[in-house]
């Protein structure tokens, strides 16, 4: 229909904005357009309308648990109208890059576990994160020690002891901890343009 | 191995685990 066809055409990545995403994130123009071959794909798994529903993410994501999702979707749905568009999959995918700043990567860590939002990662939100783990897992784990887990990890990284992480006593610890945010870097993102070489079809430039 | 919370969560979660997008492709 003339809407469907209308509302797509304004959702396709023309050439500015392109150069404009590639100017914004670790990305050259040619990545970008490699990226988007991969949002194309993402974006009609289940609804083919150009963008990233929560259930297509599910899917890419191997039907990861509720909590995690929601906050993953969350965190790329800047908008917060409910679906990812190109733009939000590029400004989330470039944290992820071998190459960005250690402190974004930070942030991002820091935003994904505040899984309430409340500018603190709180005993609770831990606690509810590794349960879910051990369900999706099938691993048990007594109640004591769990509290025992939990109890060590405040010790080390709440250094105020008020019972909450904020995000500078989380950037201290992260910072004496680097394997932690080993999640937050994607090797892939460095030769992106060969993993989905199709975007040479459809190319606006050369790098 | 997993005595600290946040090593237990990066080293286990699938879901906060984004190469699986590329996984899949």
């Amino acid at each position: 229909c003339f809407d469907c066809r209308r509302r797509r055409s304004t959702q396709t990545c023309q050439h500015p904005d392109l150069t404009r995403l590639a100017h914004e994130s670790q990305f050259s123009v040619n990545e970008v357009e490699a990226l988007h071959e991969l949002f194309k794909k993402l974006s009609c798994s289940i609804i083919d309308d150009g963008l990233i529903h929560k259930e297509e993410l599910r899917l890419a994501l191997f039907q990861a648990p509720n909590l995690f999702l929601d906050r993953v979707f969350d965190l790329f749905d800047e908008k917060k109208n409910g679906v990812i568009e190109f733009e939000e999959f590029i400004h989330v995918l470039t944290v992820f890059h071998p190459s960005a700043p250690i402190q974004e990567k930070i942030d991002f860590a820091f935003r994904l576990y505040d899984l309430r939002q409340t500018g603190f990662i709180e005993r609770e939100e831990v606690h509810q994160m590794v349960a879910a783990i051990l369900k999706e897992s099938d691993m048990l784990l007594s109640d004591e020690l769990l509290t025992m887990i939990i109890d060590k990890t405040f010790a080390d990284a709440d250094s105020d002891k008020d019972g909450k992480i904020s995000k500078e006593e989380w950037r201290v610890y992260v910072l004496e901890h680097p394997s932690l945010l080993k999640n937050m870097t994607l090797p892939y993102l460095k030769d992106v343009t060969t993993a989905f070489p199709s975007f040479i079809f459809n190319t606006e430039v050369e790098d | 191995k997993f005595f600290n919370a946040f090593e237990f969560i990066s080293s286990m979660s699938s879901g906060f685990d984004l190469s699986s997008l590329f996984e899949s492709k």
